[in-house]
C-alpha cells in the first residue's frame, strides 16, 4: 500500500502547474524514501526532475516501490476539484495499481477521486551528481522578469558568469542588450544574489524553455542556476522541507 | 551558428 498526505495540497497543485507545459505523460515513482519523477519534454531539450522526501509529508507510507504512469492533463482535471487550502492524500491499494486515489480534505468537505493510471514506456536517464563550475542564487521573480524582457529581443539568451556576478545578454535582428545582476547579501534571504564561480561560463539557451521553467517560481522565492561550460544548465527550486524541482536545459553549442 | 543540443547527448540511459 502507498499513501502520501500533503499537509499543504496547494503545494502539489503548484508543482503540477509548474511542469504541465513541459511534460505530458510521466511516471511517478514512489518508494520508501519518497516520491520522484523524471521526464523529458517532447523535443528532448529539457528534463524535469522532481524529488519529494518522505519526511516532508504529513503522512507517508510505501511498502513496495511502485511506478504510476499519469497524464498530467488528466491529473490537473482532478486537482481542479480541490481547494488551494485542502490537504491532499494520494493512495493506491493494490501491488500493481490501475488507479491512483485522491482525497481532498478541507474543514467542511471531503472529496474522493480515482485517476486511471497508464503504462508508460519511458526512458530513464542517469543524471550524474556533478560539481558545477558556476552556481548562482537569485530571486526567482527577477530571473522570470529578465527572461521575459530579453525573450522579446531574441529567441536565444546568453548567460555569462564571473566573480562579479551574472550577466544575461541577447543579440537579435533589432539590436542587442545585456542585464547584469549584482551580488548582494541583503538581510532579506529572498532578495539575495550569490555567485560561486570556480570557473566562468558563457552559455547560450533557448529562452522559450526558461519562460516555461519560470512557472515554477511559485514554489520558491529563490532560484539556483548551476552551470558548467557546454553542459546542460540546472535550474533548481527548493521546495521547503520537502525536496526540490530541478529543470535541466541543454545548451546551444557552436558546431 | 549555434546548434541546440539534446539532453540524451549528455546523460546516459539507465
Amino acid at each position: 500500500m502507498f499513501e502520501a498526505k500533503f499537509e499543504d495540497g496547494g503545494l502539489f497543485k503548484k508543482i503540477v502547474e509548474a511542469i504541465k507545459e513541459l511534460v505530458k505523460n510521466v511516471n511517478l515513482e514512489a518508494n520508501g524514501t519518497g516520491i520522484s519523477l523524471q521526464a523529458m519534454d517532447t523535443s528532448h531539450v529539457a528534463l524535469v526532475a522532481l524529488q519529494l522526501n518522505e519526511k516532508g509529508f504529513k503522512k507517508y507510507r510505501c511498502e513496495k516501490s511502485l511506478t504510476m504512469g499519469l497524464s498530467i492533463e488528466n491529473l490537473q482535471k482532478i486537482l481542479k476539484c480541490s481547494g488551494n487550502d485542502d490537504q491532499i492524500t494520494l493512495r493506491t491499494q493494490d501491488e500493481e495499481p490501475t488507479t491512483l486515489s485522491f482525497t481532498f480534505e478541507s474543514k467542511n468537505r471531503i472529496s474522493e477521486f480515482q485517476l486511471n493510471l497508464m503504462s508508460l514506456d519511458q526512458e530513464q536517464l542517469g543524471v550524474p551528481d556533478t560539481e558545477y563550475s558556476s552556481v548562482v542564487r537569485m530571486p526567482s521573480n527577477e530571473f522570470t522578469k529578465i527572461c521575459r524582457e530579453l525573450g522579446n529581443i531574441n529567441e536565444a539568451i546568453g548567460i555569462e558568469t564571473s566573480k562579479e556576478g551574472i550577466k544575461f545578454y541577447v543579440k537579435g535582428d533589432i539590436g542587442e542588450g545585456q542585464v547584469s545582476v549584482k551580488i548582494n547579501d541583503t538581510e532579506k534571504p529572498e532578495e539575495r544574489v550569490e555567485c560561486e564561480v570556480d570557473e566562468p561560463v558563457n552559455l547560450s539557451f533557448a529562452v522559450r524553455y526558461f519562460n516555461l521553467f519560470n512557472k515554477a517560481s511559485a514554489l520558491s522565492s529563490q532560484v539556483i542556476l548551476s552551470m558548467s561550460q557546454d553542459q546542460p544548465l540546472v535550474i533548481e527550486y527548493i521546495i521547503e522541507e520537502m525536496g526540490s524541482l530541478k529543470l535541466y536545459l541543454a545548451p546551444k553549442i557552436n558546431d | 551558428l549555434k546548434t541546440q543540443q539534446s539532453i540524451p547527448n549528455f546523460f546516459t540511459d539507465m
